[in-house]
């Protein structure tokens, strides 16, 4: 945000592309911007620029914060299952290994469930990262039912007591009607083995993507709900601002931001540190 | 669709008058808004629509019975010239085996890629090798094994630790079992990864692919021109894949890498089975972002 001595229009559109570069999207930019500008009639700021970019930051600060807060992780239990959904190549897979690594730190026992059984090599791909973490991961081999594996580790995670059960799922495309159908098979097998489960949906989110971001969370709600968003790759260039429409139109909150592709490249989400880092 | 937002746009705003120049100005408002949407790039939809509007200002349209047509065979018309020419065909013209290096950004779908590009060659009656060289991400050489065997395409996997060597043994391998093409998966890695990119430099002066592909996920947003500039500047890659083009992003990013590092869309990836390959049509890419 460069120097202007007053509040001037460029300082808006400035701020407004800087927004929809960050992929924020034309509406939510629009409303943040109107936020922005009702702080600034109330705040004295002398055109400080400085100033401009606090109002800013809390106003986005504002958008994604209350979700999260009110909203507390559902993980009391045993288990507390957590199921991952989400597009292709968003970093599902990878996801689950720092969860897992995230939870170990906690001393909690975890089990993962290797219900991708669809993608060629997808189950040793989770089998790999389960022997690097020293986890076990549950798993039926390539072509199984998703759902029956989903069903037999959830089983698993009940009779052995473990805290965690987090259950890997094929990369699908919200679009496809049947695929979107075997994730609800997948979700329904976990209910008949605890009602309560899964008692977390974390969407995966590639942080470079664009306005599509948006359905796939709205699909994806409507198919197996979506309790919390992970958004990946912040470590690259992308700033990850398509969390912020699904935030403010779905009130679906981000829970964890993946910087990297080791198991330790997970931070959990900070409403204020994710503001200033959309506006760098 | 375009047509239909922009014919109820045009109705209302002219009423009964004539066009006027403001009229015009509003409607790139318009198309602004559609472009952003569709995840086109912030600066290439600013120029863009800077020079339509000069077009759509011009006497032809203003003096038109049915401006919005006017408009949006405009718009249509210089989003084809931005997209390219469609059909630009892979250069494998030289002497076997010819090397092709398929490189991206993480989870682009390079390996998905590789394989249905080895039977897209394979049916054009050449003899495809894949090469693994991601030696990092977990299972990614038993990805395109199965993929290979799935194909029934041999894949060159020797447990080798440097892609840099794997990729130049590749080619000894190809010449030994008269493989005329050699597809190297390279590891997903960030164009601002030094290290990482210098290893697909290395691999780039090691083998000397007349085609280096960059594949790009379709539902890339503002982001993706960055990527692309700087794979295109390390480089110089020869065109450009589309991925997961079955979803249903708008696919603004393949203007925006298109108009920005001015290299060719060759293929486009329409699904997660081998044979969902096509080969790139401008004008259903631009009725797929105005739509
Ligand atoms: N730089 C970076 N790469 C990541 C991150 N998360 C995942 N990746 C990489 O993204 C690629 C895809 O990750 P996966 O975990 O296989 O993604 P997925 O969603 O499980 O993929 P599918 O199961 O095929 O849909 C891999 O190369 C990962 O290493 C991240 O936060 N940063
Ligand atoms: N629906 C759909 N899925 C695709 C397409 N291309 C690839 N995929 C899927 O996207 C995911 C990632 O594909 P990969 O081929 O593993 O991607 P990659 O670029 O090799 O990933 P890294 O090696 O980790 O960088 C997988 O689930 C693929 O099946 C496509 O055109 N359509
Ligand atoms: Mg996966
Ligand atoms: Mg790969």
């Amino acid at each position: 945000i460069s120097s202007h001595s007053k509040i001037s229009e460029e300082l808006y559109d400035e701020l407004e592309e800087t927004l929809i570069t960050a992929d924020v999207g034309i509406d939510s930019t629009l409303a943040i911007l109107e936020t922005l500008r009702e702080k600034v009639r109330k705040v004295s700021t002398n055109g400080d620029p400085e100033i401009i970019y606090d109002l800013l930051t809390d106003t986005i600060d504002e958008v994604m914060r209350p979700a999260a807060e009110e909203k507390p992780l559902n993980l009391g239990h045993t288990p507390s299952v957590i199921l991952i959904v989400g597009v292709n190549g968003s970093g599902k897979t990878t996801t689950i290994a720092k969860l897992t690594y995230h939870f170990l730190k906690q001393n909690k026992k975890v089990l993962l469930a290797a219900a991708d059984t669809f993608r060629a090599a997808a189950t040793e791909q989770i089998v790999e990262w389960g022997d690097r973490l020293g986890v076990q991961v549950i798993q039926q081999g390539h072509g199984a039912d998703p759902a029956a594996v989903a069903f037999d580790a959830l089983q698993s995670a009940k009779a052995r007591g473990f805290d965690i059960l987090i259950v890997d799922t094929a990369g699908r495309l919200h679009n496809k009607a049947n695929l979107m159908h075997e994730l609800e098979k997948i979700y329904r097998a976990m209910k008949k083995q605890d009602p309560e489960a899964p008692h977390e949906v974390f969407l995966v989110l590639d942080g470079t993507t664009g306005q599509n971001a948006l359905q796939q969370a709205k699909i994806f709600q409507e198919t197996s709900g979506v309790t919390g968003l992970v958004i990946t790759k912040l470590d690259g260039t992308a700033k990850g601002g398509a969390v912020i429409p699904i935030c403010r139109e779905l009130g679906i909150p981000l829970r964890f931001i993946g910087i990297g592709e080791k198991m330790e490249d997970l931070e959990p989400f900070d409403p204020s540190a994710f503001a200033r880092a959309l506006l760098a | 669709q375009l047509t239909e937002r922009f014919e109820s746009f045009f109705k209302k705003i002219r009423g009964h008058g004539k066009l006027s120049e403001d009229n015009i100005r509003d409607s790139m408002r318009e198309v602004r808004r559609i472009l952003l949407e569709a995840d086109v790039n912030f600066k290439v939809v600013k120029d863009f629509i800077g020079r339509v509007q000069e077009k759509a200002l011009g006497q032809e349209v203003i003096k038109s019975i049915t401006p919005g047509q006017q408009v949006i065979k405009i718009i249509h018309d210089e989003l084809i010239v931005l997209l390219g020419e469609g059909q630009s065909r892979l250069d494998l013209s030289g002497l076997p085996p010819i090397p092709l290096m398929i490189v991206g950004l993480q989870g682009s779908g390079k390996t998905t890629f590789c394989a249905k590009l080895a039977l897209h060659l394979r049916r054009k009656g050449k003899f495809p090798l894949l090469a693994a060289a991601d030696v990092y991400r977990p299972a990614a050489i038993d990805q395109l094994k199965q993929l290979g065997k799935q194909l029934d395409i041999p894949v060159w996997a020797p447990g080798q630790a440097n892609p840099v060597q794997i990729c130049k043994d590749a080619l000894v391998e190809a010449r030994k079992t008269g493989r005329d093409v050699v597809l190297m998966d390279t590891a997903g890695r960030l164009h601002i990864d030094q290290e990482m990119m210098d290893e697909l430099v290395k691999i780039r002066e090691a083998v000397k692919p007349p085609e280096i592909l960059y594949v790009a996920d379709g539902m890339g947003g503002q982001d993706a021109v960055k990527a692309a500039l700087e794979f295109a500047a390390k480089l110089d890659f020869n065109g450009v894949v589309l991925t997961k083009m079955d979803g249903d992003s708008k696919g603004g990013a393949a203007l925006s890498i298109r108009a920005v590092t001015g290299k060719p869309i060759r293929f486009i990836g329409n699904g997660e089975k081998p044979d969902a390959l096509e080969e790139f049509h401008p004008d259903r890419m631009a009725s797929r972002i105005l739509g």
